[in-house]
C-alpha cells in the first residue's frame, strides 16, 4: 500500500548550505522520508527533496514528544570523533578522541553531554557510543 | 536516490524557537 509520510511545519526561513539540503521558508509544510539521529531530516517539499535541520520543523499536530528520549542522568558513554569548538556559549569544545557522557539525547542532533564537571550541548554527528567505562 | 547527509552538524534552533524554550 502506500507509504505515509509524516507531515512537518516549517519554523523559521531555511536556507541551504549545501547541494543536499532542502531551503524552505517558514510556513512550508515537507514531508519526511528519513529522520537522521544526527539531527538532518530528509524531507520532501512538492518536487524537490533533500536535507532539513529538525530544530526548524515540528509536527503539524503541535508539539511531538513523544519520539525524544528521557534524559539518562547516568550518562551514556561516547567518544568525540571530531574536534570541535562551541559557537554558541551552551556547547562543548572538545577534541576528537575525548571520552563524555551522554545526558540527554535530542531530536534535533544536538545532545547534552557531560565532561568531568561541565556539561553543555554538543553534536550528535561527531559521537559515536564507546561502550567501555571512561 | 543516494541520500547521504551534509558532512557538517545541523544548525542550532533558530533563535526565536531557542528564546521561546528557555
Amino acid at each position: 500500500g502506500p507509504i505515509i509520510l509524516q507531515s512537518y511545519r516549517v519554523i523559521a526561513d531555511y536556507e541551504k548550505n549545501s547541494k543536499s539540503e532542502l531551503a524552505a521558508k517558514n510556513g512550508d509544510v515537507v514531508e519526511i522520508v528519513e529522520k537522521s539521529e544526527n539531527g538532518w531530516w530528509f524531507c520532501q517539499l512538492r518536487n524537490k527533496r533533500g536535507w532539513m535541520p529538525a530544530a526548524y520543523l515540528e509536527p503539524l499536530d503541535g508539539p511531538d514528544e513523544s519520539e525524544e528520549q528521557d534524559p539518562n542522568y547516568e550518562g551514556d558513554l561516547h567518544i568525540t570523533t571530531k574536534d570541535y569548538s562551541g559557537e554558541l556559549d551552551d556547547e562543548l569544545s572538545l577534541q576528537e578522541g575525548e571520552n563524555v557522557e551522554v545526558i540527554h539525547k535530542l531530536l534535533d542532533g544536538w545532545w547534552v553531554v557531560r565532561k568531568g564537571s561541565i556539561t553543555g550541548y554538543f553534536p550528535a554527528m561527531y559521537l559515536q557510543k564507546s561502550g567501555e567505562t571512561a | 536516490t543516494i541520500k547521504r547527509p551534509p558532512e557538517n552538524p545541523p544548525p542550532r534552533p533558530p533563535a526565536e524557537v531557542r528564546r521561546k524554550q528557555a
